[in-house]
């Protein structure tokens, strides 16, 4: 595609086309939007996030990463749809252009690009990282276990072997580390969400301890209403609560992290799910699962916005 | 290229409680080389497990054996995986 408008959103692309999107995004949208790389994967691909912004420093933020297991495809393409949604609704839809002139947003869409690549090119089924385990014949870290949240307890893996394997330490992964460097550094942040497909759930903290986190009221009825809108489009259905109470105990994820930090919109999406297709979700699916998801994502945005705290 | 010929994607439906716990024994014994697609959460919700060719045998046993009602979600992963890259590689096409 020369440009943004002619990207094809409506089916999966590999790693240098979703670079080369970025790039189009920045290029044609310079006063809104630029390319922070924020650090370099095992591999050494740059970890880029877009930030969307409308000026002034340091202003109060939205973190949104799509795609650290690698093989959660829809959560990419969803990311890339995203990107275009800010920039063409920025300035017409009132409620984003508010938050907008208050906030910036940051999306990281290819947040394990190391592991989409070998998805691409050699294993549609990959989750982890690509670096090797000392040791064992084993490659990779399941990102989604390897931050500084109750790392190394129950629901997480010691073995290299294991698709949940959480790594030697937190923030082993430099895709993890670089996040976390980032996010401390810039000290605004005032929602995280991590996209993560398929079962259909939005999540809150905690996933490592059963002790409910002090907003867990306020959070529990955002994500009410957060799936609320997103079924309005496709009534899609959607389960919601914290993630041990919901799904299963997890150490080490992102958002238990980001809470921690005194993050407070911390939530974590699964998408959409037809039953049949698990990963391997056809492309008719990408867009609708983009615009219902970009409902929800609204409803937390824009609370974010009229509760500063 | 790591492919998957044969590989199956079972959709696990457990009735109560011991047998979610079976199920969930099952992530933890490497011996079946399983992929948990969906995770074991509570008995309303199934759990979708990937299942290498060489071992669906024993392992649809295993659910046999212990009561657990299963449904085959993708016959053959590698089948589907072949659809999703000509569609890919169609659709690239298209420009040129």
């Amino acid at each position: 595609p020369k440009n943004a408008d002619s990207y094809d959103y409506a089916r999966y692309h590999p790693i240098n086309e979703i670079y080369s999107f970025q790039d189009m995004l920045v290029a044609e949208n310079p006063k809104l939007v630029s390319k922070i790389v924020i650090g370099k994967s095992y591999e050494g691909r740059p970890l880029n996030v877009l930030k969307f912004s409308t000026g002034g420093t340091n202003r109060p933020a939205i973190w949104i990463d799509t795609g650290i297991h690698s093989r959660e495809w829809v959560t990419q393409a969803s990311g890339t749809w995203f990107a275009k949604k800010i920039v063409d609704d920025y300035g017409r839809d009132p409620a984003l252009t508010a938050i907008l002139n208050k906030m910036d947003i940051y999306l990281e869409i290819v947040t394990n690009p190391d592991g989409y690549y070998f998805s691409h090119t050699s294993n549609r089924m990959w989750r982890k990282t690509r670096k090797p385990n000392p040791g064992s014949s084993c490659i990779g870290v399941d990102p989604n276990r390897n931050w500084d949240a109750g790392f190394g307890g129950a629901g997480a893996s010691g073995s290299p072997c294991a698709e949940t394997y959480r790594g030697p330490k937190a923030n082993s992964e430099s895709e993890v580390k670089s996040i976390v460097d980032f996010v401390k550094s810039h000290g605004n942040f005032k929602a995280f969400i991590s996209l993560h497909a398929y079962s259909q759930m939005l999540l809150y903290p905690y996933g490592y301890t059963k002790t409910p986190c002090k907003d867990d009221t306020e959070l529990h009825s955002l994500a009410k209403k957060a799936v609320t809108d997103l079924a309005s489009l496709y009534g899609t259905r959607y389960r919601f609560g914290s993630i041990i109470n919901t799904i299963y105990q997890a150490s080490g994820g992102s958002i238990d992290w980001s809470y921690n930090q005194g993050i407070k919109y911390s939530f974590t999406f699964e998408l959409r799910d037809t039953g049949r297709y698990g990963f391997i979700l056809p492309t008719n699916q990408i867009i609708p699962t983009a615009t219902e998801t970009w409902q929800a994502l609204m409803a937390i945005m824009n609370h974010t916005y009229k509760n500063p705290y | 290229k790591e492919t998957f010929e044969g590989h199956q994607v079972l959709r696990m439906y457990a009735k109560n409680e011991d047998q979610l716990a079976l199920i969930n024994d099952l992530e933890d014994n490497h011996e079946f080389e399983l992929d948990f697609w969906r995770g074991v959460t509570d008995v309303r919700t199934p759990v979708d497990v990937r299942v290498p060719h060489h071992n669906l045998r024993s392992i649809k046993i295993h659910l046999e054996s212990n009561a657990i009602d299963y449904s085959i979600m993708i016959g053959d992963l590698q089948a589907m995986l072949d659809e999703e890259r000509m569609e890919m590689v169609s659709a690239a096409r298209v420009p040129e």
